[in-house]
Formats: C-alpha cells, structure tokens, sequence
C-alpha cells in the first residue's frame, strides 16, 4: 500500500467488521 | 422494521445487489455462482440495528477530491450513507470458459415515482479507475415504485481482476490486494440532483463454505 496509508487493521472499526458471519 | 436495520431511507431502499458468474444459455440457479449477495426483501424487526463507522476512517478508501466521499457526506443527507463489508465467494465451480457471463443485478424501491441515476466507481488506493452509470426509470408494482438493473455486465476491469486474484495462492494475499481495492455507489434522484443512496463496499475472501457474507454498516460523523 501507499506508505501514508493507515491499514484498515489499526484503524477505528466495530469488532464485527473483522468476524466473517455465520450463515442464517 | 428495515428501517436502522437494512440499507435505505424513508426515499429509497435497497432491496437485492448481487454480482455473479453464469453459464450462458442456462440461466438456471445451479450455474450461476454469486461473488457478492445482498438479499433485504424480508427486513424483521429481530434482525439486529446496524452498527455505525465514522465516515473519516474510511475517506482515503474511496476517492479524496470533487465529488469524493468526504464532499458527498458533508452535502448529506447522512442518513444515506451506508458501508458494505463483504466476504466475497471465489469459491466457483464454474469453470471460466469463453461464454460465461459477469454480470451485476440490483434492485431498489421507493414511495416515489422519480429517474434515478446510479453511479458505480471501482477504487484502487482509494482512485477511481473505472465508473458505469446508469439511469433507471420507475415500475409500479405492489403499492411501490420498484428500480431495477437487470444483468449489467460486469467491465472488463472487474473480470480482469477477478481472474488475478483467484490466481493468487493464498487468501491472506487476496485480502492483502482487496485492503487496496473498493466500490463506491451513489444513487441520486436525476431531475433534482438530491443524494437518495451512498453505499461503499470494502472486501476480503470469504472462508466460510456457505457463500459470500456481508455485515452492513450506517456511516456516521460524531
């Protein structure tokens, strides 16, 4: 990536935006 | 009950987005294969309230000058503006031979009788690198307007990457690759220019052997 990007990892996000769901 | 639930406002909502692969001359379930999938036909008041991103983590994804993300969120309004994590499905036994199609479906409906132009911009670090935009004119049915893109080709960017990154060996490096790489969809009312739907769309492979996954989130600004 571009050096002054911030990966997604380290940024502010809801736990969930890293747990793949399970199915319905 | 969709209402904080699905992706939508009171104006217009989404009901189905997919993008998929299929065997030309049989358009039967079995030989389609769907990437992505958004199905919201039957909201319920048990499905969980959508979680909430602050907009600025997410401004350097998508594109950063006139008419980027930042300008559109500040124009509002905010409660149109959605983010889209997908788990996407490579998983395909589909094998990828001339004549298979990719294509892009998607369907909206509104209380309102309106032209609505919908805008889709493929991002990589964040730059446009490709844009389809397409009008669609409304369809009464049911008591509602309903908007349809039925089978949009996919642009030969799209396929192009796809095929690069099914390639690669490991999921850890398609995700490295889709980190970089996003989608950003606006829909807005032709004739008054009024922002109805913003929805951006970040990715990683799906792990899961039961499709493609999605969580759905309302962009904010605390």
């Amino acid at each position: 990536g571009r050096p002054d990007q911030v990966p997604m990892r380290k940024r502010h996000l809801p736990a969930s935006f890293w747990e793949e769901p399970r199915p319905s | 009950a969709w209402q904080g639930r699905s992706i939508g406002t009171p104006k217009l909502r989404l009901v189905e987005f997919l993008a998929f692969m299929e065997q030309q001359g049989e358009p039967d379930a079995y030989n389609k294969h769907l990437y992505v999938h958004i199905s919201q036909s039957n909201p319920s008041y048990s499905d969980a309230l959508l979680e909430s991103v602050d907009v600025r983590q997410i401004y350097d994804k998508f594109p950063e000058k006139k008419g980027g993300l930042k300008e559109l969120y500040e124009k509002g309004p905010p409660n149109a503006f959605f983010l889209v994590k997908f788990w996407a499905d490579l998983n395909t036994s589909i094998q990828d031979e001339p004549g298979v199609f990719y294509g892009v479906s998607s369907q909206y409906e509104s209380p309102e009788n309106m032209t609505i132009t919908c805008s889709s911009k493929v991002c990589s670090f964040g730059k446009q690198v490709v844009e389809k935009v397409e009008t669609e004119y409304a369809r009464f049915e049911n008591g509602r307007f309903l908007y349809r893109i039925h089978r949009s080709p996919m642009c030969e960017y799209l396929i192009n990457f796809i095929h690069k990154l099914k390639q690669l060996p490991e999921k850890y490096m398609m995700n490295s690759v889709l980190e970089n790489f996003t989608i950003l969809q606006v829909v807005t009312n032709r004739d008054t220019q009024e922002l109805l739907l913003c929805i951006a769309y970040v990715f990683e492979v799906s792990t899961s052997e039961h499709g493609a996954q999605h969580h759905i989130y309302r962009l904010v600004k605390d």
